[in-house]
């Protein structure tokens, strides 16, 4: 059919800016004012550069975990919950399709019921056009910064649901079932495609070197070692208590559900 | 230190309305 009409997502940005979009419907942003082009939204230039005053916080997964929770409000996933996410990927067919590529405008559909929804809910707290328009930057920035328009459906859904409001453990009971052969196992390899893809969010705010780098292998071997087993696979227990300890490379996640509960 | 988004390919050029 028809692609879906997105035009309404022009009004994300006001005078002197427009939005437009490159043949592979990325979204760009034109300031007609000083002449230039811009792949961030001017409002997730804004956020950024506001994330430097927290740069004084000295404990990294603190000052990480902040800066997480102010991103995760301006785009209000926040008030997402977990289940409301899994219901739209699954309503969009995007259950068991991990290595499926999603297009921007998969990625706008898919976040376009998210957020209808939520501003049904919260009329004054959510402006679709922007929200999703923040979004889908920001997912960009993490997974695609070369701006290929492309994401892989793995990276969409681990980005959208590590900011999404829930239970710690939903969220990693959820994040295992991603990843699980039918048997519920999960080789390394599979650990690995999984953890990569979670340090990509701290990486974005430039404090990976904190959660032990890029690479994130040794993290991998430290979860199989906490397993205790030389069998190849590891189960969904096992993976939560490797997690309760709160290892290096994931530690800025229990940090930030400490800091939303602080809030309430 | 937020990381400026690393954009290797940059986005298309203005052109003036």
């Amino acid at each position: 059919g028809a692609p879906p009409n997105h035009s309404f997502l022009s009004a994300a940005v006001d005078h002197p800016w427009e939005r437009a979009t490159t043949p592979t419907k990325v979204p760009y942003y034109i300031n007609h004012q000083t002449e230039t082009t811009h792949w961030d939204h001017p409002k997730m230039t804004e956020l950024m550069n506001s994330l430097s005053e927290l740069n004084e916080v000295r404990f990294s997964a603190y000052r990480t975990a902040l800066k997480l929770r102010t991103v995760q409000k301006r785009m209000c996933l926040d008030l997402v919950t977990v289940n409301r996410a899994i219901d739209a990927f699954d309503s969009h067919g995007l259950r068991a399709q991990n290595d499926k590529v999603l297009d921007v405008t998969d990625m706008i559909s898919v976040l376009k019921t998210i957020y209808d929804q939520l501003a049904n809910e919260n009329p004054s707290l959510v402006t679709v056009p922007l929200c999703l328009d923040l979004a889908v930057n920001w997912l960009l920035n993490v997974y695609d910064s070369q701006r290929t328009g492309q994401i892989r459906v793995l990276s969409f859904k681990v980005g959208i649901v590590l900011l999404c409001k829930g239970h710690l453990e939903q969220k990693y009971r959820y994040l295992f079932r991603l990843m699980a052969d039918p048997s519920r196992l999960v080789d390394q390899r599979k650990l690995g495609l999984l953890l990569h893809d979670c340090i990509q969010i701290p990486r974005q705010l430039g404090e990976v070197a904190s959660f032990g780098g890029s690479n994130i292998e040794p993290s991998v071997r430290s979860c199989f070692e906490q397993a205790g087993n030389s069998t190849t696979t590891i189960e969904a227990v096992q993976f939560l208590s490797w997690l309760e300890r709160e290892p290096q490379s994931m530690v800025w996640l229990p940090v930030l559900h400490r800091v939303a509960a602080s809030e309430a | 230190r937020p990381k400026p988004t690393p954009t290797y390919r940059m986005p298309p050029p203005y052109v003036p309305p």
